[in-house]
């Protein structure tokens, strides 16, 4: 059975895109098959992806309203044995869209259960969420089996955790009781400084194993990698930032064990 | 006459908080009498002012929904002359709360306009806008007379920039004629890296007298502030950071001509 994973923080900024562009890549590179849906009207992980804005006709608009031919929105990348639904601004007006659908919180859900769907045999569905707990994110956490959340070292982003468990906790008591917390990654971090130290050191006391003990640093390769719409590990592999990536897959892995 | 201005950009983690809070500090500096409305359900303008969660129980969805005694929405802060409207989660639920009422888009204009808060003569307004382009920031532009932009160095958050301007010619067209770009800010620029630099460039090349000269430099100082309840200005007033907000403060200023 496919793994459906949603990447959530409401918190702005702080590596959701980069952690699916490059965690997917790295666990295609270890052999898995995955799909990565771009749930972000920003459509940045489309971009890093490499999908030209010509090529995003049929989108994750289309997979939420569950009108079309669901196969044809899986685009191949240049990443073997990865695939995206890629995303335009028109994911923005998904909130009123299909606010007055009944089963509103559950269209994502649906439509990648589908046959069509479910029959690409994917081993890894990741969701790239956007920076808020609207509609797109809550459908995102009923359609996934676990949450991975990426929490930058900073202070800001400490203080929003809260109310994401909380968004967690609700969406598993009121629509999908499975949803687990597959683990919480440190993103950004720059060792040469007290407060990413600090963040560190609170996040696993109050998180305990929750959080991977790979932590990702600041390097400005991860950052460059978007501009020439491809993932940092095909950028630049030896970098410190591919690494990183490579070790969070194999402790992803390790911790969810099969797939 | 109150300049109220609408601090925008739905690309998560660019600065929008931190120009926010520190911004409005170094202008009560200069002898103004400044007002921020935290229109961010995260709350983090809120936290960065100093005002403790047990204070915020009139907070801006009470402005929104425009029925308490609007004055007791306002709260000093330790800085002089700089008060603010704050926040809590519940704004989350704006979007759903507020899609039945006919002029949804305008209820931040008409509480702002009150006579209640037009009373306490600030000569400024500064809002702090959630990570989207959804109903909290469209009354944010609806209410303004203008919009300042942070824009992170980063290849993202360029590509995000096309959307917002589209947004805002489309509200300008709308709902607010009058709506203008008071400029924008480069922010978290690392001058020791080429990317950073590319990015002002391209925005330099593309918005040309927009982009302000002043640039906010990355500076840890100003990511530390917020933990100690303070503005960095505050925090560390010989800082960087705090002398970046304070020239930004005198440029705004020059632009704007009077308040
Ligand atoms: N480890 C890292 N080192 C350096 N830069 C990074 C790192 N991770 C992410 N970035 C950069 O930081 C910015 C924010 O990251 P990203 O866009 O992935 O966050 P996000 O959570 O998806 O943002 P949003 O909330 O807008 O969706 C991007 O410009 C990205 O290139
Ligand atoms: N010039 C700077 N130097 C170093 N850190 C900075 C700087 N400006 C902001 N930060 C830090 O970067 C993070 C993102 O900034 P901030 O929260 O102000 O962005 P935002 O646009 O308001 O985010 P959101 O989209 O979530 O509302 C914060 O942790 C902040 O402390
Ligand atoms: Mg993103
Ligand atoms: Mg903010």
């Amino acid at each position: 059975r496919t793994r459906i994973v949603a990447i959530a923080n409401q918190k702005g900024g702080v590596g959701k895109t980069t952690t699916a562009i490059n965690l997917s890549t790295a666990l295609a590179d270890t052999g898995l098959r995955v799909l990565v849906v771009d749930l972000d009207p920003q459509g940045n992980a489309s971009t890093g992806l490499g999908i030209p804005a010509a090529s995003r006709n049929q989108t994750s608009f289309e997979l939420m309203a569950g009108e079309e031919d669901l196969a044809s929105l899986v685009l191949p990348t240049s990443i073997d044995r990865l695939s995206v639904i890629a995303s335009t601004t028109d994911l923005a007006s998904a909130d009123l869209e299909f606010f007055g659908r009944e089963k509103r919180s559950f269209l994502l859900r649906d439509s990648l259960r589908r046959p069509a769907l479910a029959d690409l045999a994917f081993d890894l569905v990741l969701i790239d969420c956007p920076p808020s707990l609207n509609l797109l994110t809550v459908n995102a956490m009923v359609a996934a089996d676990a949450v991975l959340v990426p929490l930058q070292a900073e202070f800001f982003a400490l203080e929003g955790l809260s109310q994401l468990m909380l968004t967690i906790r609700e969406v598993r008591r009121t629509a999908n009781p499975k949803l687990r917390i597959d683990g919480v990654v440190l993103t950004m971090v720059d060792t040469r400084n007290n407060l990413a130290q600090q963040v560190e050191t609170d996040a696993r006391e109050t998180l305990g194993d929750l959080v991977f003990s790979t932590v990702i640093p600041r390097n400005v390769r991860i950052s460059e990698a978007p501009s020439h719409a491809m993932p940092v590990l095909r950028y630049d592999r030896t970098s410190r930032g591919s690494e990183a990536y490579r070790r969070l897959a194999s402790e992803y892995l390790s911790r969810i064990g099969h797939i």
